[in-house]
């Protein structure tokens, strides 16, 4: 799976994410990534939001929704809401992760499993880019 | 203005440790090359939306990861591909799903979000409307890797001899 969130200076949050799915899946598995909801949100109230992981789990928790619903029920900041969800995602068994944004420009990437590809960039010049274990 | 991307690039593909340096090096410099596109956009004035798209037409075409050319294969040995985007400020959405021939699925989902009254289209459905769009359409085919195939046929190999050694009668 693959992702981006954005903020453009506009003040306009987008998210997208495309993937290929499960390994050897049958049926038709079709998994969270084209979602809305559940791999993939926007809304510039609070954040925009792409997953990755065991899609099952993603949808059955509306995980990228749900870090959207933190923030706006809760009034938490992108930070604890992405907490409060990832640790949802780990209590239910759930492997994965998931970028995210808000409307000033704070980023988040948090996740519970190993091989994860990450990068960031803003206009201030700040970049980093990094495999996790 | 003040602007800011951030990319993943999976989960659970492979761990550090099992990277050679040179295959980190590889990932590292498609992830950067990521990075400097979407900056790119962004930097001139373009859009999230424009940036998000460009960042992800960029990766799926890249062949180390697990989407567009590079994807994992089903069961039945051809890549099944899923996209979606939302937007932030109209809370528009479009996704596609399953499907087979559509070369940059995202940009797929972005015509369902800009030029359909509909939010998912899946299968066939998908492939026509893309097409009816003037999307790029390739051969499934064009997906597999060398890589991929090779582990989807170790996969079922193993799946073979598991099949053998669990045949109690």
């Amino acid at each position: 799976t693959v992702g981006c969130v954005a903020l453009d200076s506009d003040g306009n949050i987008c998210a997208g994410t495309s993937t290929g799915g499960m390994m050897n899946k049958k049926f038709g598995r079709i998994g969270d990534s084209p979602i809305i909801g559940a791999g993939t949100w926007a809304d510039n109230q609070t954040c925009a939001v792409s997953c990755t992981g065991h899609g099952e789990y993603f949808i059955r928790l509306t995980v990228a929704r749900d870090i959207a619903a933190h923030m706006e029920y809760k009034n938490q900041i992108l930070r604890d809401a992405g907490n409060a969800v990832l640790e949802k995602l780990t209590l239910a068994g759930g492997t994965g992760g998931f970028i995210a944004i808000d409307k000033s420009g704070n980023i988040i990437m948090p996740f519970n499993t190993s091989g994860m590809f990450r990068g960031y960039v803003k206009s201030d010049g700040e970049k980093e880019i990094a495999i996790f274990r | 203005g003040k602007y800011a991307l951030a990319i993943h690039g999976g989960a659970g593909v492979m761990s550090r440790e099992r990277m050679s340096e040179d295959m980190q090096k590889r990932y590292i410099d498609k992830l950067d090359k990521a990075l400097r596109i979407g900056d790119s956009v962004l930097k001139t004035g373009g859009t999230s939306r424009e940036a998000v798209v460009s960042v992800i037409t960029y990766l799926e075409d890249c062949p180390l990861f697990n989407a567009g050319k590079g994807a994992v294969l089903t069961s039945e040995g051809r890549t099944e591909l899923d996209a979606s985007i939302m937007d932030g400020e109209t809370r528009n959405a479009g996704a596609i799903a399953g499907v087979t021939d559509i070369k940059n699925p995202i940009q797929a989902a972005l015509k369902v979000m800009e030029e359909s009254e509909h939010v998912m289209l899946s299968g066939d459905g998908a492939s026509e409307f893309a097409r009816s769009k003037g999307l790029t359409m390739v051969k499934n085919s064009y997906f597999k890797t060398r890589e991929r195939l090779d582990s989807f046929q170790n996969l079922k190999k193993r799946e073979k001899e598991q099949a053998r050694i669990d045949k109690h009668g």
